[in-house]
């Protein structure tokens, strides 16, 4: 989706 | 081993049913405190968690923890054969092949059982920090997918203001653009149509309309949903269920113009 954010910027991983 | 009994199966066909186009292949993290999934969708953008506590089940064990990966098209195809109002039953073994489900008729005499293949799933969880939102609204949760659906025919996002006047979801498309706007209401009667609104700050964020109306398919869920919003972190969509368990939905923001 153009312009859309990736909840991995947010969120990390264990 | 897992032995898990749930008064009506329409809790488990509605929590799946609700999931499974964001999410297809899933584990359900199995251990005493009850079942939990966490997933996210191909492209990133939106994380499901799950958890249905150990006190929504009667009764409820779980000895080890048990990961069972589940295809949740098998698994919704298996729950079609579960009447809404049938008890029904999860069983595995510690080190499971497949995972049991057993559906009892409260009334009749009927009985049915299956067995799903689980599958080998190695799912990242991803750790979900704490946050205080800037806004919580609460509102029911068949007028936020009506907002959702009516906005969707003109728009492929909404952007969701939260001020003092109330919560604004708008958007703009190529025939024009539109607004539902929301003001803090009690309704004595019918306290599932109440609007709350909690604001510390303003708040406006933009988020992909398919995402949010396939969250709505919750709905049937709770006659409330939970919208947290802060700028410039994910939006919280949650559906309580009975006993503390929960269905929510994050989805990271698109980045504004």
């Amino acid at each position: 989706v153009k312009n859309q954010k990736s909840i991995l910027g947010f969120f990390q991983k264990k | 081993m897992l032995e898990a009994r749930l008064e009506q199966a329409n809790l488990l066909k509605k929590v799946v049913d609700a999931i499974k186009d964001l999410v297809q292949d899933c584990n359900f993290d199995c251990n005493d405190s009850g079942i939990a999934l966490q997933a996210m969708d191909n492209s990133h953008v939106a994380l499901v968690s799950m958890m249905l506590k150990s006190e929504s089940f009667s009764p409820f064990r779980c000895d080890r923890n048990i990961a069972l990966g589940i295809n949740l098209t098998s698994l919704t195809k298996v729950l079609r054969a579960a009447q809404n109002e049938d008890i029904l039953t999860l069983k595995a073994e510690d080190a499971p092949d497949v995972v049991n489900l057993v559906f009892e008729s409260a009334e009749s005499d009927r009985i049915s059982e299956y067995d799903i293949k689980l599958m080998d799933i190695d799912q990242e969880h991803l750790g979900i920090p704490e946050t205080e939102y800037a806004a919580t609204i609460s509102m029911p949760s068949a007028e936020f997918q009506r907002i959702c659906r009516d906005l969707m025919a003109l728009s492929e996002s909404v952007s969701i203001e939260c001020s003092k006047e109330g919560v604004k979801f708008a958007c703009q498309g190529d025939i024009g653009s539109g607004s539902v706007t929301l003001r803090s209401h009690t309704n004595v009667d019918k306290p599932e149509m109440n609007v709350e609104i909690d604001l510390t700050e303003p708040v406006s964020l933009t988020f992909s309309l398919k995402y949010l109306v396939g969250f709505c398919k919750a709905s049937s869920l709770s006659g409330q949903v939970k919208l947290c919003l802060s700028n410039e972190v994910p939006l919280l969509v949650e559906y309580a269920l009975a006993n503390n368990s929960y269905l929510r939905f994050y989805l990271a923001p698109k980045i504004g113009d």
